[in-house]
């Protein structure tokens, strides 16, 4: 599976 | 990390320090919604549970931390300070918070970015943050004196809501795989609820007049 996009978000 | 996100982490760290101004120091929590804040409380706790797993920075880590003290803390000021929760207009705050908190979680099972239990939990907070402030916005509709530091504390969570759209088309142009649909719609639809509110706290501002909600 692909890698997600980090959740570098609050 | 672009200016636009920086501005919006602080206008929502603002938000915090103006209604943890108003509990802690005037020991007043008149005109504030238990309920959104209890769900907000949730949102975090939801959301965070990668807090120990995932290092991503210093900043991300103690700004998680924050929010959780902070959003738990108020929920005790609340419930439990014996002056504190005097002031609590309970009477008003009626709006039926956990008919979200299921709804928020059957669309998570359904649409979330992966199957897995952190995934969902992560889909569950997003769509239930996108709802949490409309047992905050009703309150205000039925506060006769809204105060300032009230209408203050809604108006940084708005402005914080905001310049998180403005990042996320920062980062739309400048990161080309940065795309997490689901913070977005969920996002938009969440700012969209201020639309109300901001055009009045704006009207008010402009005419040096008391913020007022029309019922």
């Amino acid at each position: 599976t692909a890698s997600l996009p980090a959740k570098d978000e609050l | 990390m672009n200016a636009f996100r920086l501005a919006g982490d602080m206008t929502h760290l603002l938000s915090v320090v103006v209604l943890l101004l108003k509990i802690h120091t005037i020991k007043s929590c008149a005109g504030i919604s238990l309920k959104t804040q209890e769900l907000y409380a949730l949102v975090f706790a939801a959301r965070y549970l990668d807090l120990f797993i995932h290092f991503i920075s210093l900043y991300n880590t103690v700004m998680k931390l924050v929010f959780l003290a902070s959003s738990f803390s108020i929920v005790w000021y609340m419930r439990r300070h014996k002056i504190v929760r005097r002031t609590y207009d309970k009477d008003h705050d009626t709006f039926r918070h956990h008919f979200l908190v299921l709804p928020c979680l059957a669309l998570a099972l359904l649409i979330n970015e992966r199957f897995t239990f952190r995934e969902v939990m992560w889909a569950f907070s997003i769509y239930l943050e996108a709802v949490a402030i409309l047992p905050q916005l009703v309150l205000l509709q039925r506060t006769r004196n809204i105060d300032n530091l009230t209408g203050q504390y809604v108006f940084f969570l708005g402005a914080y809501r905001v310049l998180y759209i403005l990042n996320w088309i920062y980062r739309y142009f400048t990161e080309p795989h940065f795309v997490h649909w689901i913070s977005w719609v969920a996002g938009i639809v969440q700012t969209l609820l201020y639309a109300d509110f901001f055009y009045y706290y704006i009207m008010s501002w402009k005419n040096n007049v008391k913020l007022e909600l029309p019922a």
